[in-house]
């Protein structure tokens, strides 16, 4: 039953309280304190992170989309959303509930306090450090804080956030100044696709040491540890996989308890994907980076020169490819298969092998 | 504007492909 009325509230509530916020004379002790009743009742629904509440969450979730489009009624909602977005399980939804989300965040984010784009920002300053605090729990909550940053990013118009672009610089650049760990990574590789979604070409220019450095660096990083784990070396981050026993079986196995690494190697490749996919219009200073990570012309290693720069899809397809050629037959039918036509190539949520990339880097030294 | 509807259509899998990426599991 609360989900029945929880989809009718959905769909009908805020237009029916806009039309009677626009005729009564007596906005504030007919409308907001139903407002407020409303948005106190329906709460719950979007504090529960279970699957079984996945209908209802829609739902409530549909309906604060809806009523957010009324600038009145940011009162009555703003701070609970502001707190939700920060909640640890806030991103357990599905994409239909995300969607709406988008709206509600991008409605939420005003020039007034509490839910200011300033206010976001030094949320991200938040995180608990001390004798106390593990490292591995600061660094989660990095992780954490990252990734609202980067969902409010998303949720906005492009180039709306400009005037605060040498600031969110400045908060990258200091993520980067901790030691590289995987999992604060993979958020900065997010947080770098959000950035050339919503940051227009001609502004980004300043972006570009940032992400080239970063990204080159995991790269190279991959390389090594391709090469390391070829050659039977066992401090590699591949290696350290095989002896957690993660990586070694069901490629296909998308368990959710894969190695950190593996992610943020997916995140890299995700972010070199994109950069690869968008137009030339939306992305044009990358062209100077291009040649770096994929060429035109196939290079045949025993042809060219031994000083003549080798693509990164080429050198890590063909470190992969030897990889694969050690693993057993069956790894070969269980890999995913990336089409060329398909923008962006790398859809894949998470890897548990890193061989599950090799089709993506075969793919770019094919085109 | 064959152009146009494959830029458009590309921009719009990357936006659907990155807001899949917040997601997480229950």
């Amino acid at each position: 039953f609360s989900y029945l009325a929880l989809s009718v509230l959905a769909e009908h509530a805020a237009t029916l309280l806009d039309i009677v916020y626009n005729r009564t004379d007596e906005k504030d002790r007919v409308v907001l304190p139903f407002l407020q009743n409303l948005v106190t009742n329906v709460m719950p629904y979007v504090r529960t992170h279970v699957s079984a509440n996945a209908p209802s969450y829609r739902s409530a979730s549909t309906l604060l989309m809806n009523i957010s489009q009324y600038s009145y009624t940011r009162k009555a909602w703003k701070k609970e959303a502001f707190e939700q977005l920060f909640d640890v399980a806030f991103f357990q939804l599905d994409i239909i509930a995300l969607r709406s989300w988008k709206i509600i965040v991008d409605n939420m984010i005003t020039n007034e306090r509490p839910t200011s784009f300033r206010d976001v920002m030094t949320k991200i300053n938040t995180v608990q450090t001390g004798l106390f605090v593990s490292k591995e729990h600061e660094y989660e909550q990095r992780a954490m804080l990252v990734k609202r940053f980067a969902f409010v990013i998303y949720a906005s118009e492009k180039d709306q956030y400009n005037r605060q672009l040498p600031e969110i610089l400045e908060r990258i650049a200091d993520l980067l100044k901790l030691p590289q760990v995987p999992i604060l990574h993979t958020q900065m590789f997010l947080f770098l696709r959000v950035l050339l979604l919503r940051i227009s070409t001609k502004n980004l220019i300043s972006l570009w040491p940032i992400l080239m450095t970063e990204l080159i660096q995991v790269l190279l990083q991959l390389e090594q540890d391709l090469i390391s784990d070829l050659d039977g070396e066992v401090k590699s981050h591949v290696q350290r996989m095989v002896t957690n026993d993660l990586a070694t079986t069901n490629v296909s196995n998308t368990s959710n308890a894969s190695n950190p690494a593996l992610k943020m190697y997916l995140y890299a490749c995700k972010l070199l994907d994109v950069l690869l996919a968008m137009p030339y219009s939306e992305l044009y200073h990358f062209q100077l980076f291009r040649s770096a990570f994929v060429t035109d012309e196939y290079i045949n290693d025993r042809k060219s020169p031994i000083d003549t720069f080798i693509a990164f899809s080429i050198r890590l397809s063909k470190l992969l490819e030897r990889k694969l050629q050690l693993m057993s037959t069956s790894i070969h039918e269980r890999l995913p298969i990336i089409k060329n036509m398909n923008r962006p190539l790398l859809r894949l949520r998470t890897i548990t092998n890193i061989i599950e990339l090799y089709p993506f880097f075969n793919c770019l030294t094919q085109m | 504007t064959t152009m146009n509807s494959i830029k458009e259509e590309t921009m719009s899998e990357i936006e659907t492909s990155v807001l899949e990426d917040f997601v997480e599991s229950w």
